[in-house]
């Protein structure tokens, strides 16, 4: 069994077999900016590119890198720091972001360019 | 065979999908029925919380939806799957012959389809709303209906719609944004009413002075809803059903409420048919009996002499004390110190509310006549639409306005936000 010592299981802690993979490097940051439609790269709503050349890289990279990091409230460097590492660890939906605009803004965003999906 | 046929209509452009327009931008496509079934799959229960605490969870997830749409939501567990319109489920992995892996215990906790279905790592630990560890369930069901519905991701502070989990106090709502993003896709709440009032309440300060507050009810068929003005909305969690907030009265479709309120009189009365029930304010239930013992209800023609059944609506003018009772295309204005109708009454509405724009009048068969401690003015309410009646207030700052004049009309959805029916499965939650 999982382990846990509370009635309510409030304290139950999963294997680390079932552990996701924390982004701990620019490689899976990169999946994590093109998986969630941070990228210009296109982000298909369907199953996780294996590819690395899927990933964006260079220009493509930073600037998808500085999108998200205006959008998270963080200093737009467009360089994968410890705070924007942080950021992409956070528990989250399995949905692609919207594409933010160039400037931050705090409107809501226009509909994404990347299409939620369709329905299975 | 389903899912890999599934798989491969997700891969192909979606038919009657989302659209581009001349720009060529995307436009979010969006349920085109008002009542969606859904369903939490058998086949994928979660591991941590009864099926009955995980359906619970989901029903109440919905019914926050419904409370702001015009969309209703039914749990159906008979039909077809492929009849079901949003199907839930939790997985782990490789789950549910979705082509979108889940990552394991952290990051990613869910997803959902456009105009489909919700899936949910079951390796996340999702707890019910009186939890205040793990990850909220109803807070990510919340979310990902809001996916299902056509709504994105935003950064918006507040907003449901936030891609990362955030801990909320147990008592999260959609906020006005949310209300606002959803409305865009499925419209406002729409229908007539039966009743509105302004209940008052007489409270004691702690110096033992006497403040009086009021709060605002509209009633439909069998619910109600409190609304609160200050907040443009109704009270979270309504409607709630008339049976258990208002004992004694007929439970459904009433006509009319009046509220006699003078020096020395404070008499509320509900009317429905050629019947009318005194409310004591005091035990929160209806009269059984009056000061000389005859019960309740009784005949509006007996009470009311002159005054015809049934009624459409009526309200009580403070000022004038009388109170005016509509129906169809008249209005009676009855004394109620002389109990009598005015000698001058009946008149055609037309013509004791005038139109100030030419032909732009309810005419007849008004749905509701309220006056609102809020806006100092009675409204008149027909379908969707209102029509102010001119105040004193009106008066004061535009003499030519005719007195009792009626304003052109505007939408009620407007001007008092999202009073939402809801599914009546889930009436009681």
């Amino acid at each position: 069994e999982k382990l846990f010592h509370s009635r309510d299981r409030s304290d139950l802690e999963p294997s680390p077999l079932h552990w996701a993979k924390p982004i701990t490097n620019l490689h899976s940051a990169q999946r994590f900016l093109s998986r969630y439609g941070w990228s210009e790269v296109s982000s298909a709503w369907g199953p996780i590119p294996k590819e690395s050349s899927e990933a964006p890289t260079g220009t493509t990279l930073a600037e998808a890198m500085r999108r998200f990091q205006r959008a998270n409230a963080l200093p737009a460097s467009g360089k994968l720091d410890v705070a924007t590492l942080a950021a992409m660890n956070r528990p989250r939906c399995g949905v692609p972001d919207t594409r933010m605009p160039l400037q931050a803004t705090l409107t809501t965003p226009p509909a994404p360019r990347t299409p939620l999906g369709p329905r299975p | 065979r389903a899912r890999p046929k599934r798989f491969l209509q997700m891969l192909l452009p979606r038919l009657g999908g989302q659209q581009e327009d001349s720009s060529g931008r995307r436009a979010i496509q969006a349920f085109s029925k008002k009542t969606l079934t859904w369903r939490l799959v058998s086949e994928a229960y979660s591991s941590q919380l009864s099926v009955e605490e995980q359906r619970y969870i989901f029903r109440l997830a919905f019914r926050m939806w419904s409370e702001v749409t015009p969309l209703n939501f039914r749990e159906d567990l008979t039909a077809p799957g492929t009849a079901v319109d949003i199907k839930l489920g939790f997985g782990r992995g490789r789950h549910l012959g979705c082509p979108r892996v889940f990552d394991g215990s952290g990051q990613e906790f869910a997803h959902a389809w456009h105009l489909g279905d919700i899936h949910f790592d079951d390796d996340e630990h999702f707890t019910p709303p009186t939890s205040d560890t793990g990850i909220s369930l109803l807070q990510v069901a919340v979310h990902e209906i809001g996916h299902a519905l056509g709504l994105s991701h935003t950064y918006r502070m507040g907003s449901i719609m936030q891609p990362n989990y955030i801990p909320q106090e147990p008592a999260f709502e959609l906020d006005w944004s949310d209300r606002k993003a959803v409305q865009k896709l499925y419209g406002s709440c729409e229908g007539s009413f039966d009743v509105a009032f302004d209940w008052i309440r007489k409270e004691r300060n702690r110096y033992g002075e006497v403040r009086v507050r009021f709060s605002t009810y509209f009633f439909r068929k069998s619910w109600y809803w409190l609304y609160e003005n200050r907040n443009n909305r109704t009270r979270y969690g309504d409607p709630l059903q008339i049976l258990t907030g208002w004992r004694g009265i007929p439970t459904q479709n009433l006509d009319a409420f009046v509220h006699i309120w003078t020096w020395t009189r404070d008499e509320r009365y509900f009317f429905k048919g050629n019947q009318y029930w005194r409310y004591d304010s005091d035990k929160d239930q209806a009269h059984t009996e009056d000061e000389q013992g005859r019960s309740y209800p009784k005949l509006i023609s007996e009470g009311f002499p002159g005054i015809p059944s049934p009624l459409d609506t009526a309200f009580y003018d403070r000022r004038q004390q009388l109170i005016y009772f509509f129906k169809e295309s008249s209005v009676f204005a009855f004394d109620v110190n002389r109990n009598q109708v005015l000698n001058s009454y009946p008149l055609k509405i037309t013509e004791a509310f005038p139109a100030i724009t030419p032909q732009n009048h309810p005419f007849s068969s008004i749905d509701l006549a309220y006056y609102s401690y809020a806006h100092n003015s009675v409204f008149f309410f027909k379908g969707n639409a209102y029509w102010k009646v001119v105040s004193d207030k009106d008066k004061q700052q535009n003499s030519r306005l005719p007195s009792n004049g009626v304003f052109p009309k505007k939408s009620t959805s407007g001007k008092w936000f999202d009073i939402c029916d809801v599914h009546p499965s889930t009436l009681n939650m």
